[in-house]
């Protein structure tokens, strides 16, 4: 069990948190589609 | 320290697009049958760098196929891109570009076209028109006849067929086929090109001198034909129905 918690708060750490409204970049490409995709 | 390179361009950036814009301008420009196409989506890009202000660009694009054919003068910016339920055409284009001081010329490229899938279009939309081979013979039969009539109607000169650029059926609300095909002027009326058709010549090779026209046989319940031919040097052009049935 202890090294079970000591697992589970680092991952915690690991988490950076994200400022409210964070959007993350799109994918360099492909790039958007303007009409529809077949 | 030496400077980090640049960031890799994105597809959607606006060099990209810039890049992406001339290339499809070049296409189409180069393109002497079919349709227009205009950009979808850039699918991939990568800058080569070969000395200051001198890239090599090569781009990835998906186009799709506009309603304007590729001899008319309408501007790519008001073609229509075909809907998926007219049966979209998609081209796919490797194009290199190089770029120096900020002006591109193409180097190459290379582009195949091909139909959307008819059973993901019919899966969407049953009755939806279906694309049909261009030598099919009840195409070519749709063609002539249409050909025909629009001569006959308009003796003071005579087109000839060009090439077909579409044909479609559609089984509601009734058994009909589309065609849609490219005429040039000839230097024959309609009376001597009856006479003798081989000696009509097609007029100087101006976009004036050419046309595009569409039109709609039904097969049932009752044998129908419309055609509209458009001259691209002329106003729009008229629409003819058989005699007896509806004009517009």
């Amino acid at each position: 069990p202890v090294a079970k918690r000591a697992v589970a708060e680092a991952a915690q750490h690991d988490k950076v948190p994200r400022p409210v409204g964070f959007v993350p970049p799109p994918p360099p490409c492909p790039g958007r589609i303007r009409y529809f995709e077949i | 320290a030496p400077a980090a390179p640049p960031a890799p361009l994105g597809c959607d950036d606006p060099e990209s697009e810039a890049a992406a814009e001339f290339a499809v301008n070049y296409i189409n420009g180069h393109s002497h049958h079919g349709y227009k196409f205009a950009l979808n989506r850039v699918d991939n890009i990568r800058v080569v760098p070969q000395g200051p202000n001198n890239d090599i660009i090569l781009l990835e694009l998906d186009l799709l196929e506009t309603t304007c054919h590729i001899l008319s003068p309408t501007p790519l910016v008001n073609c229509t891109v075909r809907s998926f339920t007219n049966h979209a055409v998609e081209g796919d284009c490797d194009v290199k570009l190089l770029k120096v001081d900020g002006k591109f010329s193409v180097l190459g490229s290379k582009c195949h076209s091909h139909a959307d899938s008819a059973e993901d279009i019919v899966r969407v939309c049953p009755d939806c028109p279906l694309l049909l081979s261009l030598n099919n013979t009840d195409v070519l039969a749709a063609v002539t006849a249409a050909l025909n009539d629009y001569n006959s109607q308009n003796p003071d000169g005579y087109l000839k067929l060009l090439e077909i650029g579409r044909a479609t059926m559609q089984h509601l609300p009734s058994n009909s086929m589309s065609v849609e095909f490219a005429v040039a002027a000839t230097n024959c009326t309609a009376a001597e090109a009856k006479a003798q058709v081989e000696a009509c010549q097609l007029l100087p090779e101006d976009q004036s001198n050419f046309g595009f026209c569409t039109a709609t046989r039904v097969i049932m319940p009752t044998e129908k034909l419309q055609v509209d031919c458009q001259l691209y040097g002329h106003q729009p052009g008229v629409t003819y129905s058989q005699p007896g049935q509806d004009t517009s």
